[in-house]
């Protein structure tokens, strides 16, 4: 499903160079289940960005559904991002003009759904994450789980092929983690692709397969028992 | 130190009222070090933002260093939140514009510090935090828990009494979240008072008590014996 070979991600501050990425090979086959780990800094998100089609990596290959991404074109970049790829991003990047519900919506609008069936769409991905009663809250008036959650929604609502979760229980108790999760697994028994970054090892014991960063690089490929 | 009695926030949405604090009241005395726990939504930050000063409770009283704050004057409000109170934001809320060194730097010009003064201590507090290499980055060229370091920095680097952290390891590897809870615990053993929402037990662990919120109230309350 998707294949990465030898990317390089570096960002000129200067006369220094920031190795983001330093050279990661990797390959995700369809309806895997991995986590990403490693420390502050190693570049789990930014590998994130480059799956997501939202950044180019400087050096190397990516594939995505057979496809060579940098080959692709704009719309069909755009097309992948809104209709196959869901992200829940690690800051979340909510409008903040828009309520939970219009933040939900948006991907509904791009896949061209009604306004009837985009609002209960949107409505019954915010009931399932336990936001019922806050659906027309912007996200300042929202707590930063909720928030959280309403990003979790929006990823989910045009029930995409492969789900990025860049620590998507950051701002969770457990209770609404193991929820999460658990909807998280459910996605993955249906077939969808799931990636999802965490320093939890609580959160990375419900998937099959943990990656390991350092400094750009990955150290660590290792497929896990389930329990 | 800071005394809450019977705060309620309340917010009006519509016909809606959402409550959130029903009724909470807290007495923390200096040099304690406190977590507080609970699920999402249920008030932890609403009452971090009045303890720092940054809101005001719909109805009850709270006291800090023996004044009422609803009685002390705009200008004694923004010196206690300036020079006796560090904070770290949930969702950090760093100047983007502004590299981590300005950012860090800005309590200080507050303070009335000098320029040389300021870039130095600044500096050390980052180098403190490890982002040596990354003090004149701006915080989109910072990964999530660089930018959650650097609000970390920002609350320490005036050397506040009471440092109010919200979710500080939110987004920070396990190792980098014992350098940061071993930071506080020092700082809690020179006098600082510290109150930190975590949704994490290991991360409660660290302190000598823990306060539980429940819809908007506090349930649990209970010191606890340090290892
Ligand atoms: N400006 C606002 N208007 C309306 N409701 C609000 C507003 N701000 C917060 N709330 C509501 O108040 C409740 C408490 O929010 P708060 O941010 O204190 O929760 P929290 O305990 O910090 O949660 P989390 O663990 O998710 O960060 C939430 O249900 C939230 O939706
Ligand atoms: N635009 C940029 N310019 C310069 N350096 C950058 C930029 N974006 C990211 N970096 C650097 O690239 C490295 C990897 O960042 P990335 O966000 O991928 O880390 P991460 O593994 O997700 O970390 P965290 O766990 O803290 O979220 C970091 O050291 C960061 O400072
Ligand atoms: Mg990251
Ligand atoms: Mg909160």
């Amino acid at each position: 499903m998707l294949e990465m070979r030898n990317l390089e991600k570096l960002y000129q501050m200067g006369d220094v160079e920031v190795r983001a990425l330093d050279g990661v090979s990797l390959t995700i086959a369809e309806g895997e289940m991995v986590a990403i780990m490693g420390p502050s800094g190693s570049g789990k998100s930014t590998m994130m960005n480059i799956i997501g089609c939202l950044d180019q990596p400087t050096r190397g290959t990516y594939h995505i559904f057979g496809q060579e991404v940098s080959r692709i074109s704009e719309r069909e970049q755009a097309r992948l991002r809104n209709r196959e790829i869901g992200f829940v991003f690690q800051s979340f990047n909510l409008l903040p003009k828009l309520t939970a519900l219009q933040n939900v919506e948006l991907p509904l609008i791009y896949a061209g759904a009604g306004a009837k069936e985009r609002y209960e769409t949107a409505r019954q991905t915010l009931i399932q994450m336990g936001l019922e009663q806050r659906i027309h809250h912007r996200p300042k008036e929202l707590s930063g789980g909720q928030q959280q959650r309403v990003a979790i929604a929006r990823a989910l609502v045009n029930k995409p092929s492969l789900l990025l979760a860049d620590e998507p229980t950051g701002n969770l108790d457990s209770h609404s983690s193991v929820e999460i999760m658990a909807i998280f697994q459910q996605l993955n028994r249906q077939g969808i692709t799931v990636i999802l970054v965490t320093h939890e090892n609580d959160i990375a014991a419900y998937t099959k397969r943990i990656v390991r960063f350092l400094d750009g690089k990955v150290v660590v490929d290792q497929k896990i028992e389930q329990n």
